[in-house]
């Protein structure tokens, strides 16, 4: 089909011509069929930039019907390859990071001033030609969204199980092992060995699968602000069932848990700053719990502590502190219970809050997910594509 | 700079139209 001529790097225009008829085993290679652990090794989300170099082509041969049909057959398998994988963490990661990646390019290579302010000359020179394709941006943006929901499904349910037991039950403090509330001793000891029980993770468990997460999503090439996003709304999960768990188990209502869990939230806050991940907002998702476990060990006495509690707890509504007040339960025969005076003491304080009604947080809650444009530095002319993806069918120009 | 001549907006369906279009297609062939 091509007379096979070695031609400088400096002749490519960075498009890859294809037949109409090889769209279908285009799609299939770079899409259907395709695991992220074959372009591992490669330029981060590569898929993306090779259908872009497509699309750049069939636009510069002026074919517009070509252009529509393999953006459509594209998404199309994308959105298959998300249905047949939508417990795969790192399937959906993958297609999180090409499909915003995509949508990146069409967005840099536009023609659109405003998205070429950070381009090389040489990246302004290949911007699409003829045609503008804003809709079909609007549709990737669409997608990105959904997968982007997938990718906190797949996530969430992964780590749904281990919060209770990694952040609440686990004794990660060694010296602290074994200080429980009178009558709750043995409690967390007794569920491990029961048959059927439910499994009991640590906190590193749980930390160890943030990493994991964290590690996939970096090796994909998806862009740190997004991968901020999943950490903040698993950070946020992490929190309200926390907090609902203390806000209906006496047994955790306790010093010792509230020294369990300042350690926990300390952990965890230190694996954001390990990670680059700390101005991702998703420390701030910790702070009701933060406060809750404050709340449990600070003294619940006099007027003074009163006014300490409130002004300490702003994260926590008064029905959640009054809760937490009125559960907490002492270690020891030494250690009083909190007298019904000093809760009266807390509810009868102005409210200069705006509490919510309910007393549970809604651990479903989602911030609203943004994917601000990320422009490469790649040159598309300089985009090598490993023979071991079989396309051989595609010809450089 | 690359001169700068108005491109043709392709029209482009919905996520949720093209759906719809893809499971007709796949109805069509079995």
């Amino acid at each position: 089909r091509q007379v096979t001529v070695q031609r400088k790097e400096k002749d490519f225009e960075g498009m890859l011509e294809y037949h109409k008829e090889d769209e279908a085993l285009l799609v299939k290679t770079l899409v259907t069929d395709i695991r992220p652990s074959t372009v591992s090794a490669t330029v981060p989300c590569l898929p993306a930039y090779i259908l872009f170099m497509c699309i750049r082509h069939a636009d510069y041969i002026n074919d517009d019907s070509k252009v529509e049909s393999l953006l459509t057959a594209t998404i199309n398998a994308v959105k298959k390859v998300l249905k047949k994988n939508n417990e795969d963490f790192e399937m959906t990661s993958f297609w999180l990071a090409n499909t915003s990646r995509l949508l990146h390019c069409l967005k840099q290579y536009s023609g659109d001033e405003a998205f070429m302010t950070q381009n090389t000359s040489k990246q302004n020179e290949h911007c699409l030609k003829n045609f503008d394709l804003a809709e079909y941006r609007q549709v990737l943006s669409d997608l990105s969204i959904q997968i982007y929901q997938q990718l906190i499904k797949v996530a969430e349910a992964t780590i749904q199980p281990m919060i209770v037991s990694a952040m609440l039950e686990s004794e990660s403090i060694p010296s602290l092992a074994g200080v429980k509330p009178m009558g709750y001793r043995h409690r967390s000891s007794s569920m491990d060995t029961d048959a059927g029980g439910p499994a009991s993770y640590t906190l590193q468990a749980l930390i160890r699968q943030l990493g994991q997460f964290h590690a996939v999503m970096q090796e994909h090439g998806l862009d740190p602000e997004i991968t901020g996003q999943v950490v903040r709304q698993l950070f946020h999960c992490i929190n309200a069932v926390t907090l609902n768990n203390l806000l209906l188990r006496k047994d955790v209502c306790s010093w010792s848990t509230g020294m369990q869990l300042r350690y926990n939230t300390s952990q965890m806050e230190e694996w954001l700053r390990a990670n680059n991940l700390y101005q991702s907002k998703a420390a701030a998702t910790l702070e009701p719990v933060i406060q809750a476990a404050q709340l449990l060990q600070v003294k619940k006495k006099t007027t003074q502590d009163a006014e300490a509690i409130c002004s300490l707890c702003t994260a926590l509504s008064t029905q959640q502190i009054v809760k937490i007040l009125n559960l907490y339960t002492p270690l020891n025969e030494f250690e009083e219970r909190v007298t019904v005076s000093f809760i009266r003491n807390i509810q009868n304080r102005p409210q200069q809050r705006s509490d919510p009604p309910q007393l549970l947080m809604d651990t479903k809650h989602t911030f609203p997910v943004l994917f601000p444009y990320t422009p490469s530095a790649l040159s598309l002319e300089t985009l090598h594509i490993p023979a071991s993806l079989c396309l051989d069918f595609l010809n450089r120009v | 700079r690359p001169p700068s001549r108005p491109r043709i907006l392709l029209k482009a369906p919905t996520l949720a139209e093209m759906e719809e279009m893809n499971i007709s297609e796949e109805e069509e062939s079995p």
